[in-house]
C-alpha cells in the first residue's frame, strides 16, 4: 500500500477542505505553534481507525469535530478521506478489485463513526485489518506524536516493552 | 507468542545498537530484557555508553541523549517491519545541531533502504534545511487552518516571521 | 493556612492573567481553584482563550501553547515572591520564533521590576542573542566538562559547530 | 541575599575546579547535548540543600560525585561553594555577621553530606533556612528543571495547585 493524499473537512482547525498531496522522500511541516499541524496529523491517525479520544487530546471523540471560533460557528460533523494505492494488490480480499482506495471516516455529532471503502460502508474492525495488514494503523510505532519520545523515556521498563509487540 | 517476542527482540536490538551508534557519531548501547523469566511481563532496559563516556542506564543521560536514544529505539522497531508512512512530530526539539544534522542524515539512509513518506513537523532550521518538499500550516483566519505549499528557500523567511 | 493559600492564589491569579497576555500578544487566562470544598485539598484549573480562539481548558492547546502557559504560570509564582536567583533550563525548546521573542521581552521586564539574576539554558539562536552574556559548556576531553566565557557574536558559531 | 559566584570541583562531570561568576541581568548557557549544561545548575539546587537524589537524576546521592570516564578515574568526594552577598544583613542570626558568605556543600561516598558556613560545619537545616528566609531554595519554583514544564502541563490539578504553596 502507498499513501498518496489526505483531505480534511471540519477535522479540528481544518474547518474549510484542505488536501495534502503525500509525495515520496522527506516532507516537512512548518508553522507558528497552534496552528494546526499535529492536528493535520492526527487526521491520518483517526482515519486509520483510532478509537483513543485521548491519544487524539480529546475529552471524547466528538472533540475531533471542529468546535468554531469567535467568528464562525461550530459544525456538527467532520470527515477525513485517505487516498491509498493498492496497485499491488496487497489489501484484504473484500477490498482488492481496486488499484485506488478511497478510505473515509466521517463523525457526526453525538452519532458516532462511519467508515468508508471506495464509497462501500464498512465496520471499524474492517479498516483496523487492512492497515495491520500493511505494517501501518492508528497505533503504528511509526506515528510518532509530539511528547511521545518523552513518554518512551519516562516509562516503566514493562510498558516499554509493548512496543516491542508491534514489531512482532 | 514468546518465540515471536523474543525474535522480535532480536531483530529490533540489532537494529538498535546500530543505530545508536549512527546517531551519537560513536559509543554503544544494547536493550535488554529483565525483570521476569516471561518475556511476555518483562521490562525493557536500555543500557548506553556515549562516545567516550561510561557505560549505564539511559536514565542518567542528559535530556538530548535520552531523546536521541528513544528515536533509536523507534527507529529501530520501524525497520523490523517497515511502515509506508512515518510520522514525526518535532522528534528534533531537544537536539543540539549536530545531532539534529545526525538524524536528518538517517532520515535520507531510511528513504533509500524503504519504500515509506515520511512527514515531519518541525520548528528547526536545520531540518528544514535537508527536507525534500516543505509545506506551511498558517491560521490567516484566527483559529482556521490552512495548508500551504513553500519553496525551501522561503521557509528561513517563515521561521523569522513567526 | 486557607487564608494564605486564597490570598496567594489571587496575586499569582492576578499575575497570571497579566503574563498570559503579555506572552500570548492578546488572548486572556485564568486560574481556578476546583473539585473541593478545603482550599488546602483542592486542585489547580487553567482556563484559556488564545488570541482569537474559544475559552478551553489547557489540555486543548497544542504543545508549544501549553508549555507557554505554564511558563506563564511559574512566572506568576516568582513574581508574586521574587527569588534572587532564577533559572530556567530549556524552558524555550517548545516554542516558535515569535514566542520566543515574547518570552525573551518578557525576562527583560523581569529585570527591571526585581534584582533578581537570571540564567538560562537553551538551544535557541534567538534566546542566544537576547542574553546579556553567553558561557558556554564544552566537553573538550569527553565526559569531562568545562566552562568558558563566549562572545556574543560567537554563540552563532558555536550552534554552527555543535 | 545576592548569588555572586559558585565554584565545583568532582561534581558530575565538573570534575576539575571550576568557578561560575553569577552577574545581573541574563545570564545564558550553551553547548551540546550532554556537556554538562544541566549538571551546572543541579549543583546550584544541591548546595542550598536539595535533599531529593531522584530531582538530580540520581539514585542515590553520592551519584552526583564524578564516576569516572574511559581516561580517568572516578572521585570519592565532591563539594560545591556557592558564594552570596550578605551586606544587607538579611541573613539569620547565627550567620548575620558577615557581608559575605561562602556557603559549601561536601559529600564523601558513602558518608553523607556536610555543610560549612564560612568554614564553620552547620547542620542541613540550617542552610535551607538560610535560604528559605531570602525567597530561595533547593525547591525554589524560579529553578525550572529541563522537562519540568511538561511535568506542570501533565500534573493532576491537585499536584499542580502545590505550586502556590511555594508563592504563599
Ligand atoms: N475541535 C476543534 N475545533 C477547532 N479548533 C480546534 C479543535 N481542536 C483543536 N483545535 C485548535 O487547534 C490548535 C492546536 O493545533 P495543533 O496542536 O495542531 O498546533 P501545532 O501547530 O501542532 O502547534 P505546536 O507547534 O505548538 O505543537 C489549538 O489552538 C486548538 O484551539
Ligand atoms: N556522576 C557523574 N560523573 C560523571 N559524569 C556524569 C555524572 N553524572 C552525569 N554525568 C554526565 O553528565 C552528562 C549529562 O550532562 P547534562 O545533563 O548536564 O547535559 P546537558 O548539557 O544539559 O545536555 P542537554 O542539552 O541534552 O540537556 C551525561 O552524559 C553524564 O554522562
Ligand atoms: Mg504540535
Ligand atoms: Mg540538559
Amino acid at each position: 500500500l502507498a499513501f498518496n493524499q489526505i483531505k480534511l473537512v471540519g477535522f479540528k482547525s481544518f474547518v474549510d477542505p484542505t488536501d495534502f498531496l503525500i509525495e515520496p522522500g522527506l516532507t516537512g511541516i512548518v508553522g507558528p505553534n497552534g496552528c494546526g499541524k499535529s492536528n493535520l496529523l492526527e487526521a491520518i491517525r483517526w482515519v486509520m481507525g483510532a478509537n483513543s479520544a485521548k491519544a487524539m487530546r480529546a475529552k471524547g471523540m466528538d472533540d475531533v469535530i471542529f468546535s468554531g471560533t469567535k467568528a464562525r460557528p461550530g459544525r456538527n460533523q467532520a470527515h477525513v478521506t485517505l487516498t491509498v494505492d493498492n496497485s499491488a494488490r496487497v489489501a484484504p480480499p473484500m477490498f482488492n478489485d481496486d488499484d485506488v482506495l478511497e478510505i473515509t471516516r466521517i463523525i457526526t455529532s453525538g452519532q458516532g463513526s462511519k467508515y468508508k471503502v471506495n464509497n462501500k460502508t464498512v465496520r471499524a474492525k474492517d479498516i483496523q485489518l487492512l492497515f495491520a495488514d500493511a505494517s501501518t494503523g492508528a497505533n503504528s510505532p511509526a506515528l510518532v506524536r509530539q511528547g511521545q519520545i518523552s513518554e518512551l523515556i519516562a516509562a516503566k521498563p514493562s510498558n516499554r516493552r509493548r512496543i516491542l509487540e508491534e514489531a512482532a | 507468542g514468546r518465540e515471536r517476542l523474543l525474535k522480535a527482540f532480536d531483530t529490533v536490538n540489532g537494529h538498535f545498537s546500530r543505530l545508536f551508534t549512527t546517531l551519537f557519531g560513536g559509543g554503544e548501547a544494547s536493550l535488554a530484557l529483565t525483570e521476569s523469566e516471561d518475556p511476555l511481563e518483562a521490562g525493557l532496559e536500555i543500557m548506553v555508553s556515549p562516545p567516550g563516556k561510561k557505560l549505564g542506564s539511559m536514565s542518567l543521560m542528559s535530556g538530548g541523549e535520552q531523546a536521541l536514544t528513544a528515536t533509536a529505539l523507534i527507529f529501530a522497531v520501524f525497520l523490523s517491519n517497515p511502515a509506508p508512512i512515518c510520522v514525526l512530530d518535532e522528534v528534533d526539539a531537544p537536539l543540539d545541531d549536530a545531532n539534529v544534522a545526525r538524524y536528518c542524515n538517517l532520515l535520507d539512509e531510511m528513504t533509500k533502504q524503504t519504500n515509506t513518506k515520511f512527514i515531519a513537523i518541525t520548528h528547526n532550521a536545520v531540518t528544514m534545511s535537508r527536507m525534500n518538499r516543505l509545506f506551511g500550516v498558517t491560521m490567516a483566519e484566527q483559529g482556521v487552518s490552512q495548508l500551504v505549499s513553500m519553496e525551501l528557500e522561503s521557509a528561513a523567511r517563515l521561521v523569522a516571521a513567526e
